[in-house]
C-alpha cells in the first residue's frame, strides 16, 4: 500500500505535467 | 468499447485511471491498522505541478476566443485545484496521524478528483480543437453553397482559387483528426468521407467547367447544371457527415446504448 500510494502521486504528477504539455502544444 | 475517444487523452489518463482503482481496491481490502507512509513530498510535488496547470490553463483561457472554451475551462480547473487541497489536507492529517481514515479517504478522493478534473480538461480542449476543425468545414459548405451562381470563367478560377486552400486545410485536419480517434467505426467513417471529398472535388470543377463553358455558347445548360448541382449537394452530404462524425465520443454511444 506504501509504495502504492507513492505510485499513484507519481503518475498524477506525470499526468498533470503532460496535461499541461497538451495545453502549450496545441495552444502555440 | 474504448474509453477514451482519442489516443492523446487515452495515453495521458489510462495509466492514472488504472492506478487509481486498483490503490481503491487495495485499500478497501487492506487490513484496519496498517500505518500509512509519508506522503508529504510527493503530495508538494503534485502541488505544485497543479499550480502550474492552473497558471498555463487560466493563460490559455484568457488567450482564446473560443467563448465555449472560456466558458467550460474554469471549471475543470477549479476540480483540479480542489482534488490538489485534498491530497495536501491528507497528507497534513497523516503527519499527524498516519493511522487516520479520515485522511486516506481524502486522498482517494483527492485522486479520483485530478483524474476527473484533468479528463474534463482535456475533454474541454480537445472539444476546441474540434470546433476548430469544424469551423474551416464550414467555410467549404459556404463555398460549395455559391458553386450554382458561377456562371463566368474568372468566377469559376476565383472559385477553386477559394476553395482549394480550404479543403486542403479540412483534409489534413481530418486526416489527422481520424488517426488521433481510438473508435474504429469513427475512424472508418471519416476515412470514407473524406476519400469521397477528395474524389468529388475536381469532378464538381470540372462539371462547373462544362456549364460555364456551355452557357458562354448559348447551349442548353439544364442538364449540366443539374449534374453540378447534384455533385455539389453530395459533397456538402459528405462534409456534414464528418461535423457530425468529428462531434461524436464514444462516450455518446454509451449513453445511447
Amino acid at each position: 500500500l506504501r509504495v502504492g500510494w507513492e505510485q499513484l502521486l507519481t503518475s498524477i504528477h506525470r499526468n498533470i505535467n503532460e496535461v499541461e504539455n497538451q495545453i502549450l502544444t496545441r495552444d502555440s | 468499447m474504448p474509453v477514451f475517444h482519442t489516443k492523446t487523452i487515452e495515453s495521458i489518463l489510462e495509466p492514472v485511471a488504472q492506478q487509481v482503482s486498483r490503490l481503491v481496491i487495495l485499500h478497501e481490502e487492506a487490513e484496519d491498522g496498517n500505518a500509512m507512509p509519508n506522503l508529504e513530498r510527493p503530495v508538494l510535488a503534485v502541488s505544485n505541478a497543479v499550480a502550474n496547470l492552473v497558471k498555463v490553463g487560466r493563460e490559455t483561457i484568457n488567450n482564446s476566443d473560443d467563448q465555449i472554451l472560456r466558458q467550460e475551462m474554469p471549471a475543470s480547473l477549479q476540480r483540479v485545484e480542489k482534488a490538489s487541497k485534498l491530497l495536501e489536507e491528507a497528507s497534513a492529517m497523516l503527519n499527524a496521524d498516519p493511522y487516520s481514515q479520515p485522511a486516506r479517504k481524502k486522498l482517494i478522493e483527492g485522486a479520483r478528483g485530478i483524474l476527473q478534473g484533468t479528463s474534463n480538461l482535456l475533454l474541454c480542449f480537445d472539444e476546441s480543437e474540434v470546433r476548430k476543425i469544424i469551423k474551416e468545414c464550414k467555410k467549404v459548405l459556404d463555398y460549395l453553397a455559391v458553386a450554382e451562381v458561377i456562371e463566368t470563367m474568372e468566377d469559376l478560377v476565383q472559385f477553386v482559387k477559394d476553395l482549394s486552400p480550404c479543403l486542403t486545410k479540412v483534409s489534413r485536419d481530418v486526416d489527422a483528426r481520424e488517426k488521433e480517434l481510438t473508435h474504429m467505426v469513427h475512424r472508418e467513417i471519416l476515412v470514407r468521407c473524406l476519400d469521397s471529398v477528395k474524389t468529388l472535388a475536381p469532378i464538381l470543377i470540372c462539371g462547373m467547367k462544362i456549364y460555364v463553358q456551355l452557357l458562354a455558347q448559348g447551349k442548353k445548360v439544364d442538364e449540366a447544371g443539374e449534374n453540378r448541382n447534384y455533385l455539389a449537394a453530395r459533397m456538402t452530404d459528405e462534409i456534414n457527415e464528418i461535423i457530425r462524425v468529428l462531434q461524436l465520443t464514444t462516450y455518446d454511444e454509451d449513453e445511447w446504448d
